[in-house]
């Protein structure tokens, strides 16, 4: 994780958001 | 997975933001169940000036599996799924900052496959012409793969990799300055109509999309 680029850490965060609200609604 | 190789910056190609809306548009009113979207960039090699396909940005919905499989048991093994919950939890605290506060209760719960898939796209990338994203944009035309058996048949390690997930259906778009891929865990034949939607939104040249 480390290595993970800066032009990603948007794709990441959003990814992680919406996985939270997956989560919490399931 | 293999890392990306070090990109030259180059042009601004999109917009995440414009790009986030267009995948929304494209997936959440499509008739058909798309699991995510991904934009493969064409960017250049610095170290050897080679052209490669790399992670522009991506769109996951996700799929009824996601819900069914954090209810039931994963089809992952109990070591596999600690390894993504471990990525997973190390992920979340290079986002939000480590130590900053407890992980939430989300990182803990099971990493689906196809999110495992999604996630570990960020970290690929295709050399000139390789793999089906790097193929469609070589051939300029696209690939449609609708069936796990077909999946695991392509000459592509991404493609088979994307079965071995679950997943029924991979398409290939070529854009200007990349790749339109989609992928859904359900088996979708070719659609006219999803194929005019993406080149109505996805028509761009170089100068609109930055």
């Amino acid at each position: 994780p480390r290595a993970v680029p800066q032009a990603r850490k948007a794709s990441l965060a959003r990814f992680l958001e919406k996985r939270k609200e997956r989560v919490s609604s399931a | 997975p293999a890392t990306a190789p070090a990109a030259s910056p180059g042009p601004p190609y999109f917009n995440q933001e414009t790009l986030q809306q267009r995948f929304q548009m494209l997936i959440d009113s499509a008739r058909e169940r798309w699991t995510y979207a991904i934009f493969w960039q064409s960017s250049v090699d610095m170290a050897s000036g080679n052209s490669f396909l790399g992670w522009g940005d991506g769109y996951y919905k996700g799929c009824e599996e996601d819900k069914r499989k954090r209810k039931a048991a994963s089809a992952a093994s109990a070591a596999e799924q600690e390894q993504r919950k471990r990525v997973l939890r190390e992920l979340n605290s290079l986002i939000s900052g480590a130590g900053s506060s407890p992980p939430d209760e989300d990182v803990e719960e099971e990493v689906t496959d196809t999110e495992w898939f999604f996630l570990v796209s960020m970290t690929q990338s295709f050399v000139n012409g390789e793999g089906i994203p790097g193929q469609a944009l070589f051939a300029g035309s696209t690939t449609w793969i609708a069936g796990a058996d077909r999946l695991a048949m392509a000459p592509c390690e991404r493609a088979r990799q994307a079965q071995v997930f679950g997943l029924q259906t991979m398409v290939c778009v070529p854009l200007g300055s990349g790749v339109l891929e989609l992928g859904a865990t359900d088996l979708i034949h070719h659609s006219t109509e999803i194929m005019s939607k993406v080149r109505s939104l996805f028509s761009f040249n170089s100068v609109e999309m930055s």
